[in-house]
C-alpha cells in the first residue's frame, strides 16, 4: 500500500537498459504497463488516440516477448526495448530499412584484389 | 592481420547519423565509406550529403530490373557509388542538409562537390579478405538482415539462426578480438557496424555482430570498398 514514486531517466548515460527479466503471468501485464510508460517516456512517444495507444501497447507486449525470445536465441548479446518497440516486425522492415531486396551485388562491378593477410 | 583496428580511432568515421522514417540506409552506408576513403585519400573528415543521393540519385543497375535508387523506398550501396562517380561527387551534409523526405527537387551544386569517387570494387566473401579490405581502403559498405537489430541494446550478436537475405545497409568500421558477452557465456571476436538509427540505439548508434560465423546474417556477401579522389592541395 505504500506510494512507489518512478523515477525515469531516459538519458543516454542512464546505466539501466530495458532488459526483460522472467515473470509470472499477471506481473507480466503490470510489468509490460511499467515497461510502456518508461518507453514512452524515454523516446517520447505518444499517440493521437486512445485506440492508437492500446494498438501500440498491444504490439509493445508482443515486442517484449520477441525480445525475451531472441535474448535466449542470442545470449552474447542484450536484445530488450528499443526506439522500434512499438512498431511491428514488418512496420520496422518497410520503416527503418531501405536496401532494396532480393538484388545480388552488380556483375560489371570490379572485384577487390586478393590482399595479403599472413606475415 | 591485427586482433583489434577501430576506423573511429583514427578520425575516419563522422558522428552517427539518424536516417528517421525513410527507406534510405544505403544513402548511410555509402556517403560512410566515401567519408571514410576521403579521409584516407586528404586526412580531413567531412560529413557528406545523404539527401542529395536521395533526392537526385536514381541510379539502376542495368543488369537488375527494378534495382534504380529511390530514395526513402530503399537503395543499393553500390547503384549510388555509381551515381557519385558520374555526377561528379558528393556535397556537404551542411550544404545539403538530411530531410528524410524524399520526392524533393534535386538541389545538387555540382561547385560545392566535397568529395570525389574514383573507384569502387566489390570485396570477397571471405572474412580474411574483409578485414584486410577495411584496413587497406577504410570503412566498407556492407549489406545484412535486421531482424535481430530491432531489440538489440548491446552486447556481440551472434544468432543461432539468421537469415542471410540483406534488408539493411550499414557501415563496418572495424572489428575486436574479444567483446563483452553480458552473460560471459564465451568471449566472441566481433564486427564494429555503424548504423544510422541514432546515437540512443544500440551501443552508441553502434552494432557488434560475432566474427568467424561465415556470412551470419547475410554480411559477407555484398561488400563494397570505395576509393576517393586524391584532392592535390592547391
Amino acid at each position: 500500500g505504500e506510494e512507489v514514486t518512478v523515477v525515469v531517466d531516459g538519458g543516454l548515460d542512464n546505466p539501466i537498459r530495458q532488459v526483460v527479466p522472467e515473470l509470472k503471468n499477471d506481473e507480466q501485464i503490470l510489468n509490460a504497463e511499467l515497461h510502456f510508460t518508461l518507453f514512452k517516456s524515454k523516446y517520447e512517444k505518444t499517440y493521437a488516440t486512445q485506440e492508437e495507444h492500446d494498438y501500440r501497447f498491444r504490439v509493445f507486449e508482443a515486442n517484449l516477448r520477441r525480445a525475451k525470445r531472441n535474448q535466449l536465441l542470442d545470449p552474447s548479446a542484450v536484445h530488450g526495448v528499443t526506439q522500434f518497440s512499438d512498431l511491428t516486425p514488418k512496420e520496422f522492415r518497410r520503416s527503418y530499412l531501405g536496401l532494396k531486396r532480393g538484388f545480388r551485388l552488380p556483375t560489371d562491378t570490379k572485384e577487390a584484389p586478393i590482399l595479403p593477410t599472413s606475415e | 592481420l591485427p586482433t583489434d583496428f577501430d576506423w573511429r580511432e583514427q578520425g575516419a568515421v563522422t558522428p552517427v547519423k539518424n536516417q528517421g522514417m525513410c527507406g534510405s540506409c544505403w544513402s548511410f552506408s555509402a556517403t560512410g565509406a566515401l567519408e571514410g576513403a576521403h579521409f584516407l585519400a586528404t586526412k580531413e573528415l567531412v560529413s557528406l550529403s545523404e539527401q542529395q543521393l536521395v533526392d537526385c540519385d536514381h541510379e539502376c543497375d542495368p543488369a537488375q530490373a527494378n534495382s534504380c535508387d529511390s530514395g526513402c523506398s530503399g537503395g543499393l550501396m553500390n547503384n549510388a557509388f555509381e551515381y557519385a562517380l558520374k555526377a561528379g561527387g558528393l556535397m556537404k551534409e551542411e550544404d545539403y542538409p538530411y530531410t528524410g523526405r524524399d520526392h524533393s527537387v534535386c538541389n545538387f551544386d555540382k561547385s560545392k562537390i566535397a568529395a570525389s569517387v574514383s573507384n569502387f570494387s566489390v570485396v570477397s566473401a571471405d572474412e580474411d579478405q574483409i578485414a584486410a579490405n577495411l584496413i587497406k581502403h577504410g570503412p566498407l559498405a556492407i549489406a545484412i538482415n535486421a531482424m535481430w537489430m530491432q531489440t538489440y541494446i548491446g552486447g556481440v550478436s551472434c544468432p543461432y539462426v539468421c537469415s542471410k537475405s540483406q534488408d539493411h545497409g550499414v557501415l563496418l568500421v572495424g572489428f575486436g578480438e574479444s567483446g563483452y558477452a553480458p552473460i560471459r557465456l564465451k568471449e566472441k571476436p566481433y564486427w564494429i557496424i555503424k548504423n544510422s538509427w541514432g546515437k540512443m540505439w544500440g551501443e552508441h548508434g553502434y552494432y557488434k555482430i560475432c566474427r568467424g560465423r561465415h556470412n551470419i546474417c547475410g554480411m559477407d556477401t555484398m561488400v563494397s570498398t570505395v576509393a576517393a579522389v586524391q584532392i592535390t592541395p592547391q
